[in-house]
């Protein structure tokens, strides 16, 4: 990433913006989505925060326009040139200027708004263009992005906390307090009796559901869970983990995703991962986990993969013999393939899609079946 | 004239990249007509700042994957600092 000359940069954490006019290309209700969401992109990794001004002067400006349009940037006609914005600053600093002699789309038949929008956004904030051809800064549009599964490249996560630093931890950081901000979680809603997780784990007495690129941070003495991009928190863990567990004695959290794995230590990625799960004790055709817990008394970790799980000691850091077992032979109750396991009060809380068995460990018997998003007391 | 098809191909992709480089890479308007100096260093180190810049591989010339980058659609904030 890199920054436009002498780095400028908004000193205030609240802006304002203001739609100045409209494409007929979309129904206006489409483009200020576009525009909420592409803000609420850069929002969700940063402690910015926008609203939107009807009228006046906001800090950034946002319109369309065709040719000559009084900035000495003529726009081109269809293709090449699309938009262009201004960095932070007064009067046409921060403001986002759109050809309107594109087709606008809210797809990928034409010009995607959004997508455009979200760099625009990214330039009014202070990002220069990036040479790294994955990240939403690079200068050349790529038409070809899953809008339903966008998300900014690290070196774009990165570009924009080097200006304005990562979002505060304390907050879910709802960035665009408008009528789609549950778009904030794209189809994530914690109360969709159809939810699964991709992994859970405790965390210093709180529980993470980790979903896609987000997780939801439970603690047992607040009711509302809060919820944070994984990316706002570590920046250099992938999304779509596959497995987590905390070893409490070691402070530690173990991030699993294919064939790697890290090790997290509350805001911090610890150095020397990822590293293969091989070097755990799999055999080369365990290719993922898909999930683990760790018993903090008897100090053994277990692992499922498919249908089998196995058992590693956390205190000789080796997988035990005799290993895999069959999942259903050793947890009745427990049939399906589990998408992620974790302990409170002495039970272990398996998820299978949108099913939640809570097994005892001691009587070996599932004593009750729940919804998966049972502990967000929807 | 008139240009054969071949010739005006490769002059209106030369405008392109003039163009292009222009507009991004602050190619100075006094080397404009580098078409018929197209070798010339000042292009060539345009050229490559572009292709490096751009993630293709560098070259020097308007190559065919150079060509095809910068024929798509793109933001109109310079790649390079003013």
């Amino acid at each position: 990433f890199s920054t436009f000359p002498g780095t400028p940069k908004w000193t205030k954490t609240h802006l304002t913006y203001r739609i100045v006019n409209y494409t007929l290309d979309l129904p206006r209700d489409v483009v200020d989505s576009a525009i909420e969401k592409a803000l609420r992109v850069w929002a969700e990794v940063t402690p910015l925060t926008f609203s939107r001004l009807q009228e006046g002067e906001a800090d950034i400006m946002i319109s369309f326009a065709v040719r000559e349009h009084g900035d000495f940037y003529p726009f081109d006609g269809p293709g090449a040139v699309l938009a262009h914005a201004y960095p932070p600053g007064p009067g046409i600093n921060g403001d986002a200027h759109f050809d309107d002699d594109e087709q606008w789309t809210d797809d990928t038949t034409g010009t995607n708004l959004f997508l455009v929008a979200a760099h625009e956004l990214g330039h009014s904030l202070g990002l220069f263009h990036s040479a790294n051809t994955e990240a939403l800064m690079y200068p050349v549009y790529k038409s070809a992005t899953n809008l339903a599964r966008f998300r900014l490249s690290q070196d774009d996560v990165d570009g924009i906390q080097s200006l304005y630093g990562p979002p505060p931890p304390s907050s879910a950081n709802p960035a665009v307090p408008t009528k789609s901000a549950p778009q904030e979680s794209g189809t994530l809603d914690k109360c969709d009796a159809a939810l699964s997780f991709d992994a859970i784990s405790t965390l210093r007495g709180e529980i993470l559901f980790f979903k896609d690129r987000h997780f939801w941070r439970k603690s047992l003495r607040i009711l509302e869970p809060g919820f944070y991009s994984i990316s706002s928190f570590w920046p250099s863990l992938p999304s779509g983990i596959d497995a987590a567990y905390e070893v409490i004695s070691k402070d530690t959290v173990f991030i699993f995703k294919g064939h790697e794995f890290w090790a997290i230590r509350g805001h911090e990625v610890q150095g020397g991962y990822p590293r293969s799960i091989h070097t755990l004790g799999f055999p080369a055709t365990v290719r993922k986990i898909d999930a683990a817990i760790s018993d903090k008394d008897k100090k053994k970790t277990y692992f499922f993969v498919e249908d089998k799980y196995w058992r590693f000691d956390e205190k000789r850091r080796s997988m035990e013999p005799g290993f895999p077992r069959k999942i259903a032979e050793d947890f009745p109750g427990v049939d399906s393939k589990v998408d992620a396991v974790f302990e409170a009060f002495g039970f272990y809380y398996f998820f299978s899609g949108s099913s939640q068995f809570e097994f005892d460990p001691n009587a070996k018997k599932v004593t009750h079946v729940l919804k998966s998003n049972s502990w967000f007391l929807c | 004239y008139p240009l054969d098809r071949a010739a005006k191909d490769e002059a209106d992709n030369m405008e392109l990249l003039e163009r292009y480089l222009e507009n991004f890479y602050n190619l100075k308007k006094d080397v404009k007509q580098f078409v018929r100096r197209k070798n010339s260093s000042p292009v060539v180190n345009k050229i490559q700042e572009m292709q490096k810049f751009l993630g293709l591989e560098v070259t020097g010339k308007l190559d065919s994957n150079t060509l095809e980058v910068i024929q798509k659609p793109r933001c109109g904030v310079p790649d390079a600092g003013q």
